[in-house]
């Protein structure tokens, strides 16, 4: 289980690093940690993370919107490793700034090829990476409803 | 596996029922607040057996069960379906496609199905095994699931790579 | 002391209805009780609030958006019962919809007559709102600098 | 009482001096993620007295010193001026103008100032106290503080009434 477990995290740090600079950039620089390798089965497990030439003490000195990008990239690290059939994204882009939305979003699309994708936001420009889009309403008060609002990829092949 | 359509009767916000399906790719969902965009997401954590009514944004499981609104009562049940194609032949069964359903009645009583016949959850959680769908699923992000991982709130960056490992 | 407290909080809750009315609808029904109103000096604050018609359980069950709304309407009718000179938001729309940015906005806007408000945001339409804006950059790494963006205002009285 | 400027240097990201003006009105804050914006809002609560580190984001007060770069060494002081016009009377002294200042070395060491003259932060305490303007200010509002109000962690919906009563 030891073998497995420690097998897993090195694959697992090694797509965190290449998502991280995905996100981030070529030459940033990251690293997963074992806080203590000699108990891989117990130990908690450290994020470095030092985006555009900082040097932060720890990942909380960063801010909102680079932790939760590192949080992301370390999510879909974990995904790459095992993909699940289908990945969902509930409002993850909100503290995102207008440049990582599109790496983002050009991200999920990329990996879209392989895996369905399903994305809650408010966000326009992450609705450009949309194929089908369901508007959420409630004509009647208290009562939601769904209502198709765009078929451009049915549309196009019609 | 493929992820088909699903499909939602009074549970939260779903007073009427309502159904979505999913394409290859990307599939979106917008609104404005407060329109049930995360009961969506949470019907689907449901359904694929979530019992930790933390994970659900509710104190207890009975309150997912729509509860009316001024101008409709309360549901008596919720239910909610979710269909797969079994492509790759991931899931151990015959079937081309499976529906998983549950059901939660008002008086408390709980109903699991697979394509239309009752079982237990365990038949459910056992079926699912190593798809990497589950409740516990680490293929549903979200802004509270970053916030635990950036707090490593009880240990939780180790017990998602284990869930992977 | 206790006098004081009692009608400071009756002040604040009428505060509260009037701005919660504000963000979300005319008819919406909100209120703000002390648990225990025998020991008003100690009791916990209960905060009740409808939107739109529905009938949640608590406030806990109302989505992202309505539960931050809800808090920055208390927030509000708190900085309205003993204005500050200044008044700071640091990102408080991201999880609302253009809808309620509007609003909330509006509202931004209606107040800066009395005092000065500074808004840290990253939404378009929030900035439409703002008089001067103020750009931080970070030209060398790990290092801010500050850029006035748009003098609108001065610019306008020229 | 109107806030004029606010001047930072060796403060967190603040690797050179930065001085922003405030107007009548709407002042807003701008730019990409990370690039600075909150940790100005972190420079006023601080110079106002902020003592408790994890208001201001830190493990440690000496965090805020900044802390260098790839290419830069790091400050050996963190400083913060932050001017107000008392326009209303509401400051309790004779000056048209109000400048609070506060330094912090890498020794530990603290320094406060009103006007250019070193006092004690209790000095500054007294001079907003009833000014609405203060460490505890609910005049600042982020997403955390918001958070705090919905779970009531520690009370907290009490004692931000209880700070304006
Ligand atoms: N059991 C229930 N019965 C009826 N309505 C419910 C129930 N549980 C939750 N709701 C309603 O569902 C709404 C929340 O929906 P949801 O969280 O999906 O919104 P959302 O679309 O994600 O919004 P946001 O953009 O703000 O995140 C709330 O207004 C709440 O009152
Ligand atoms: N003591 C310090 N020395 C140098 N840099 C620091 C120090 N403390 C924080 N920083 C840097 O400041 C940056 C965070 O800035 P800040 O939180 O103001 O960003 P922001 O503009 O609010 O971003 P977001 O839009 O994501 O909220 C981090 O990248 C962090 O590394
Ligand atoms: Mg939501
Ligand atoms: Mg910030």
């Amino acid at each position: 289980a030891r073998e497995r477990f420690l097998e897993a995290f090195g694959q697992i740090r090694t797509y965190f690093i290449e998502v991280f600079r995905t996100l981030f950039s070529d030459e940033d620089a990251c690293d997963l940690q074992l806080v203590d390798p000699k108990q891989p089965l117990d130990s908690q497990i450290h994020i470095i993370a030092q985006p555009k030439g900082k040097k932060p003490l720890s990942i909380n000195q960063l801010s909102g919107g680079e932790k939760s990008l590192t949080a992301t990239a370390l999510l879909f690290a974990i995904f790459l490793y095992k993909p699940a059939p289908f990945c969902i994204f509930d409002e993850v882009d909100a503290p995102l700034d207008d440049n990582n939305i599109d790496k983002f979003n050009r991200m999920i699309k990329q990996f879209s090829r392989q895996s369905q994708f399903v994305i809650v936001t408010h966000n326009k420009k992450t609705m450009e990476t949309i194929d089908i889009i369901y508007g959420i309403t409630m004509l009647e008060q208290g009562v939601s409803r769904v209502i198709p609002v765009d078929f451009r990829s049915l549309s196009m092949s019609q | 596996m493929k992820l088909k359509t699903i499909e939602i009767k009074g549970f939260k916000s779903f007073g009427d029922k309502v159904s979505l399906q999913f394409i290859d790719g990307v599939t979106g969902i917008v609104g404005p607040n407060g329109c049930g965009k995360s009961n969506v997401v949470d019907a689907l954590r449901w359904v694929l057996g979530e019992q930790k009514t933390r994970m659900l944004r509710s104190e207890k499981m009975e309150n997912v069960i729509f509860n009316g609104s001024k101008k409709r009562r309360q549901a008596s049940m919720a239910e909610v379906h979710i269909c797969f194609e079994n492509t790759t032949g991931l899931l151990p069964v015959e079937y081309r496609e499976v529906t998983i359903s549950r059901r939660l009645y008002r008086t408390g009583e709980s109903e699991y199905m697979l394509n239309g016949v009752n079982c237990r959850l365990r038949d459910i959680s056992t079926l699912l095994m190593n798809t990497g769908v589950g409740s516990d699923s680490y293929a549903i992000m979200e802004l509270r699931m970053i916030e635990d991982i950036l707090s490593d709130k009880d240990n939780s960056r180790r017990l998602l790579l284990e869930e992977a490992a």
